[in-house]
């Protein structure tokens, strides 16, 4: 009956569709009754990823990207800290986002870095496609990602300058005439064995992403010099740092019934209803380094 | 302490072979609880894109619903009432079943078709707890 049918699907138990062609024998989706076609648009991502790719898998070895191998090593070590070893989430108050994903610039124009790179001062246009953020994903945080191989040793301390700038010029349907199309901002820090750097560019990118947008084209003009310009020491010869693109990282928290939302849990412990706190300023940081100020922060106190 | 048929006095028997005798007659055999069920991505050919966790123990639920369910499983009353139907009215309707009623999140790294790799947590993925309904 229709009830049970969308009792099923509301319940996303896990139900897959058998797809159009049931022909193989091999095909997980045969294993289900057709009643639940509804089930399977509101299935996880992941089953829905894993059913349609695990059907792809048996028919076909259909082409996949691959990732970076750098972004791979990133986020097996972010599993880490976030999940035990049989995946159950680390009840880590402090870790508010549910969903991290992790985007390498677009391959097209990564030949077109290659000529842009000179020397030292590394200008480098990026376009990242975010088709993969879901509308039910709020961002909470959003980094550049630079893998900091130095091929020569440097000293302890190293300062960068970074200019970013956003390269749409269709701001018609802007949402907020504010946004800034440019900024620029240095940090420091040391290098001691140090693979990676994260820039914050929450407040540069929120406005992109929040107004949905699919692509983000930036140019980002990053150079590195040893030294602490604090001490005054002079700044030498720019290091030769991460000749690859950073990609972009966002912590993201996914409000889909699907996805583990921590206050629920809290709640469910604590058995009095708790509601979900409106997460409107957007600077806290979901990763929980409150200690740590972000670039913006130096700059905005700056 | 018990006297065996020709009045001797037997040796009493220690408590935890007491509480195991005792045990057949409070739990029936293979009642309703959480089965271990563990397995690979790999085996299903997933690990491809499920970069982590390798292995996944979703646990499930088996046995049968004893029919004074409230106290131990916290089951609501109906589940009483749908035995008594089962058993007394019209055995077309099914017995209570042994199913999950708490889960635990997981949290999974896969690599997404354009080749950008997310870190995920889902709710409800392995189950913790059974009741019967």
């Amino acid at each position: 009956p229709h009830s049970r049918a969308r009792g099923a699907s509301d319940k996303s138990s896990g139900l897959l569709e058998a797809p159009e062609d049931t022909s193989s024998e091999l095909n997980p989706l045969l294993w289900l009754p057709k009643g639940t076609r509804r089930g399977y648009a509101l299935l996880p991502p992941l089953l829905k990823v894993l059913s349609e790719r695990g059907h792809q898998a048996w028919e076909s070895e259909a082409p996949r990207l691959r990732p970076d191998s750098r972004a791979l090593r990133y986020m097996k070590r972010l599993y880490k800290m976030s999940a035990t070893k049989e995946g159950v989430p680390k009840a880590n108050k402090s870790h508010l986002y549910n969903t991290v994903r992790l985007f390498t610039p677009c391959s097209e124009c990564k030949h077109h870095h290659r000529d842009l790179v000179k020397g030292d001062i590394h200008l480098v246009d990026l376009l990242f496609n975010l088709d993969r953020v879901t509308g039910l994903e709020h961002l909470l945080k959003s980094v550049l990602l630079y893998s900091f191989d130095t091929s020569v040793p440097v000293s302890s301390s190293v300062t960068c300058m970074c200019h970013l700038s956003v390269k749409e010029h269709d701001f018609s349907g802007q949402v907020c005439p504010s946004v800034p199309h440019a900024v620029a901002f240095s940090l420091h820090f040391e290098v001691r064995k140090r693979k990676w750097v994260e820039i914050d560019v929450t407040s540069f990118l929120q406005p992109l992403i929040a107004t949905n947008r699919r692509n983000i084209h930036m140019a980002v003009n990053f150079t590195c010099l040893t030294g602490d310009p604090q001490q005054n020491i002079n700044m030498e010869n720019p290091i030769n740092m991460a000749l690859v693109p950073p990609s972009l990282l966002l912590y993201l928290n996914d409000t889909s019934e699907q996805a583990y939302h921590r206050w629920n849990s809290l709640r469910h412990r604590r058995k009095i209803p708790v509601r979900p706190r409106q997460r409107n300023s957007l600077l806290v940081d979901p990763t929980g380094d409150k200690g740590k100020e972000t670039s913006q922060g130096k700059r905005a106190s700056r | 302490w018990r006297r065996d048929e020709n009045g001797k006095e037997a040796p009493a028997t220690s408590p935890s072979n007491l509480s195991e005798y005792f045990k057949q007659f409070l739990f029936p055999q293979n009642e309703c609880e959480l089965h271990n069920f563990r397995l690979s991505f790999s085996q299903l050919k997933w690990d491809k894109w499920i970069i982590a966790p390798h292995r996944y123990s979703p646990q499930y639920c088996k046995g049968d619903c004893p029919r004074a369910v409230g106290h131990r499983y916290g089951s609501p009353v109906h589940t009483m009432v749908q035995n008594i139907i089962y058993e007394k009215l019209d055995s077309s309707v099914p017995k209570p079943s042994c199913v999950p009623a708490e889960y635990s999140p997981l949290s999974v790294l896969t690599i997404e078709p354009d080749g950008s790799i997310v870190y995920k947590e889902y709710e409800d993925m392995i189950a913790t707890k059974c009741t019967c309904r």
